[in-house]
């Protein structure tokens, strides 16, 4: 039995800070999104302008993609492109002031959500396993 | 207020089929499997040998590093190695006969998990969605 609020827990309690939070800028050529991505090991992070507001998201699979030439990978593009020319930016984010209850609407299709702030900073990431670290806790301890 | 009992849920009840469940073989060499997972549009996904049984896990990020040579990516690798050179096999599952109880544990670090019957075969994955899906329902519904 459990009397687990989520409207009443707020995302920036257990979100990941942005100092935390791996990210690209959006004129960075696709070879150093990839290799941002490689060495963090993450499948997809955010992107920021200059001013730490937040453009969008790319993921491995986007940086891949592009470079698939008609018959064979061609890495030049990997060169060639940058971040804004693949990242997706229609992609769900979650604000400062939300609360549990909206992440976990979003958590469902995303893997992870971006907090923003009012003027659209990102402020940090609410992931997938934070969520269930929380059901955990409430059901398990 | 929910009285939400997990181990009281096979997982069995809504996990993913396994005929649902994009795979690679053993023996594909890595250029097949990173045609399935960019095709599937997933960024990992199950290994199985010719009888269906589970051996391990493979990414679209285990295929992209493989590609990095000393200097430069070469694309040549991705024809010389195999599915099995760089799978990941130590990997957590679940049984046929588990709750949610344990899916949840093995979910809060890995974004899915095999389903196996007594003989090792895989009949399905259980995912971080569905169980999102179902805390939703829950509290929710
Ligand atoms: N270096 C690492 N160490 C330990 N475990 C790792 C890991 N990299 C990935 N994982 C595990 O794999 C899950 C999926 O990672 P993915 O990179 O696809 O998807 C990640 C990634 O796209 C993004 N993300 C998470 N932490 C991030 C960070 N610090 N900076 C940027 N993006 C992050 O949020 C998504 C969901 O993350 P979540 O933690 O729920 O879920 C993660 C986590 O459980
Ligand atoms: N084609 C698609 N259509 C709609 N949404 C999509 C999608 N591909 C990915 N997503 C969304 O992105 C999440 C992470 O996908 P990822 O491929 O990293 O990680 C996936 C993938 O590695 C694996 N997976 C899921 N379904 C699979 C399937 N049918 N066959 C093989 N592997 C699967 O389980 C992980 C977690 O999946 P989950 O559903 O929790 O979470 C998925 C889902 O919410």
């Amino acid at each position: 039995l459990t009397n687990f609020d989520l409207s009443s827990i707020p995302v920036k309690r257990d979100m990941i800070e942005a100092e935390k939070v791996a990210h690209v800028q959006l004129q960075n050529p696709l070879e150093h999104a990839l290799l941002v991505l490689t060495k963090t090991g993450y499948n997809a992070v955010p992107v920021l302008d200059l001013n730490g507001r937040f453009c969008g998201i790319i993921s491995k699979s986007d940086i891949v993609e592009a470079m698939f030439g008609i018959e064979q990978i061609e890495v030049d593009k990997l060169y060639e492109n940058t971040v804004e020319d693949v990242m997706h930016s229609d992609v769900p984010t979650v604000s400062e002031h939300d609360t549990l209850e909206k992440a976990l609407h979003v958590l469902i299709d995303h893997s992870f959500a971006c907090v923003l702030n009012q003027d659209d900073e990102m402020i940090g990431i609410y992931t997938r396993r934070e969520i269930l670290k929380q059901f955990r806790n409430e059901f398990y301890e």
